[in-house]
């Protein structure tokens, strides 16, 4: 019995252990904890400036990955996810002795021990001299995550050091290894827009730029549409970004924008504010001596709150509020609500498949400029409105109505959240 | 911090780190392979299939279980079980083995293919480099007579946890001991690039230029 048992564990354990191409999840849970264990300090920096490059080396991953990593420095260490320290030769108890200076750096345990040779002369980011630290440790966080090693220029995993460009970051392909592992960044937005604004080139013309964002809860993202990722170093605390919004975030952002009209607007609870796009905050008094934050029901009469989302329509001049199942269309000319309005959802946005419809509660209504269309979110879920163009090629489509759905992270990719405490680095 | 000992840090031991030997010859070369899991030193397929439909024998098994128990290293005998001693050591690989993979690791680090230790692969033999293997192993990694107190013990704390013998085992038993001591193996896979490119722009206020924002460049 003793023999078949022996057997049995051998060939099942074979299998278990059997990589597939592109690694094993490593693990269950998303919020994994880490420490820079006391006695694997490193020689070469201080020990604030190890911390540092460490959680910048998680915050990274967190950025690309369902992930996030917390620095415990007070649990047993028996509850500590992922365990970094330097040593030289032998080490920490570990079975795999370092080799001195040159060839083997680091590695990288099943469990989650992270070794670094402390004989190696390893830098801080940007330093143009040694080993890059942070990189190290993002290829090693890598393994312990289960990345396995891949020979691809530009991949982070390669297991060959090379002197990195002034400053790194993972590419399409390393991001969509470790969401193979992990899954997308999937999650709900409070809104997402455009924001556009006016500059003068050198030559005194004035251009008209944009910028997407996407903003859930306190956090937002720019979204770079071109690079089909967020920006290097999103999210980014609100506050920070957008000076006078709550920083508990907002429920929606207009743009009110014609010959004789430019206004951006942020929603939130009861009220809205003006913002200042010129100047990067709200405004606290307009040119026309309207003070904000206003009450919703003074600047839009007829108009319920809180509001889920809205947005600004240029084809008929008329804000369209959605709360509930119910839409307001506000007509910025009349400054009232437009006749026969509020009308159920279904009935202006009505769904082109029946039954695939968002019904209501819509966290963001997006007129995007990169894909010059109107898009409905909801959850993680997305409804593009049909817009003149189809509905040229189409006739038999509803006007404004709602094509299928599809879901955000398949459009808009790596959109992830980080740990609160890793937001400031 | 560097350790010094006079007030002005004149005497910061500049510390003398041993440099790794370099990698000069064919023998430091299939060292180099065979420690990055380009050669195989052992083939569990052998030992799996002659186990799944052999039992291990009796005393191989108690000689298993002793040595792990020590946490020694568990033999690898290519033979299988039955052959006549168990503490085989892990045979000098073939010149072949030792072409073959030294192919693999040329292809891998995108060198000339040559199958020769030539001068190329000598020097990226010797580039800094992460110490997990590249290709999946499935040997125990030997300890190297670990002294440290601390080593034993957890060595064989958590095999005593996962003990073969202990009835409460669990489908993964027998291997838990290993994988602590298994550095992480990978296997290198190139997916095809599906990228997405981005289709032109034009908004209903006719072209808007799309903002060359600076964070594409730095963090």
């Amino acid at each position: 019995r003793r023999k078949r048992h022996l057997s049995s564990l051998v060939s099942k354990r074979r299998q278990r252990r059997d990589l597939d191409q592109t690694g094993f999840i490593a693990f269950s849970k998303s919020v994994l904890k880490w420490r820079l264990i006391g006695e694997g300090y490193s020689s070469q920096l201080s020990i604030e400036e190890q911390r540092y490059i460490f959680r910048l080396a998680f915050r990274m991953w967190s950025e690309v990955s369902p992930l996030e990593f917390i620095e415990d420095i007070r649990s047993p260490l028996e509850d500590v996810d992922i365990r970094l320290g330097f040593g030289t030769g032998r080490h920490l108890g570990c079975n795999q002795r370092f080799d001195g200076n040159g060839q083997e750096f680091a590695h990288a345990w099943f469990l989650g021990d992270i070794h670094f040779d402390d004989d190696e002369h390893f830098t801080a980011p940007n330093s143009h001299s040694g080993i890059s630290l942070l990189k190290v440790a993002v290829h090693e966080i890598g393994h312990v995550l289960g990345l396995p090693h891949i020979y691809r220029p530009g991949s982070i995993m390669q297991p060959s050091y090379l002197p990195h460009e002034s400053s790194f970051e993972m590419d399409w392909m390393d991001r969509k290894a470790i969401q193979h592992l992990y899954g997308a960044c999937r999650g709900r937005f409070d809104t997402v827009f455009d924001w556009i604004r006016k500059e003068k080139t050198p030559y005194g013309d004035v251009t008209i730029r944009f910028n997407t964002y996407f903003m859930r809860d306190g956090l937002y993202w720019l979204y770079e549409n071109r690079n089909n990722r967020t920006r290097y170093g999103d999210p980014v605390a609100l506050q920070i970004g957008w000076h006078g919004l709550p920083s508990d975030g907002v429920d929606a952002y207009v743009h009110v924008w014609s010959r004789k009209k430019d206004y951006v607007y942020f929603f939130k609870g009861t009220q809205f504010w003006r913002y200042d796009s010129e100047n990067d905050q709200v405004f606290r008094q307009d040119s026309e001596g309207q003070q904000y934050p206003k009450l919703i029901s003074e600047g839009f009469p007829g108009v319920p709150s809180p509001i889920s989302t809205a947005y600004y329509d240029r084809r008929d001049s008329c804000i369209y509020f959605f709360k509930g199942d119910k839409v307001y269309a506000f007509n910025v000319k009349t400054n009232s609500l437009a006749r026969g309005f509020p009308k159920n959802i279904r009935a202006v946005f009505p769904p082109v498949e029946s039954g695939d419809h968002p019904d209501g509660n819509i966290d963001a209504a997006y007129f995007s400029y990169t894909h010059n269309a109107i898009f409905l979110l909801k959850g993680t879920r997305f409804w593009q409105v049909v817009g003149s163009r189809e509905r040229w090629r189409r006739p038999f489509l509803p006007r404004n109505g709602l094509m299928p759905h599809k879901e955000v992270d398949q459009q808009w990719f790596d959109i992830c959240n980080v740990h609160p405490a890793a937001l400031r680095l | 911090e560097k350790l010094f000992h006079n007030r002005d840090h004149s005497d910061v031991q500049i510390l003398k780190t041993h440099q790794a030997p370099v990698i000069t010859d064919e023998y430091k070369a299939e060292l180099f392979l065979s420690r990055y899991g380009f050669i195989k030193p052992i083939n569990w397929e052998e030992i799996q299939t002659e186990s799944s439909d052999t039992y291990f024998s009796e005393d191989i098994l108690d000689d298993l279980q002793a040595k792990i128990q020590e946490g020694t290293s568990v033999p690898h005998s290519r033979d299988g079980p039955g052959s006549g001693t168990h503490d085989v050591h892990v045979s000098q690989t073939g010149n072949q083995a030792f072409i073959s993979a030294l192919k693999e690791f040329q292809r891998v680090s995108d060198l000339p293919v040559t199958g020769v230790f030539d001068e190329a692969t000598q020097e990226a033999m010797n580039k800094p480099r992460c110490g997990v293997p590249d290709k999946e192993i499935d040997a125990y990694v030997e300890p190297e007579n670990t002294d440290g107190p601390d080593t034993e013990d957890s060595l064989s704390d958590s095999f005593n946890e996962t003990g073969i013998s202990s009835s409460n085992s669990s489908d993964d038993d027998i291997f838990n001991f290993n994988d602590t001591d298994t550095l992480l193996v990978g296997i290198s896979n190139d997916t095809n690039r599906n990228s997405s490119s981005f289709s032109g722009l034009d908004g209903q206020m006719g072209k808007i230029s799309m903002n060359a924002s600076l964070s594409d460049t730095v963090r």
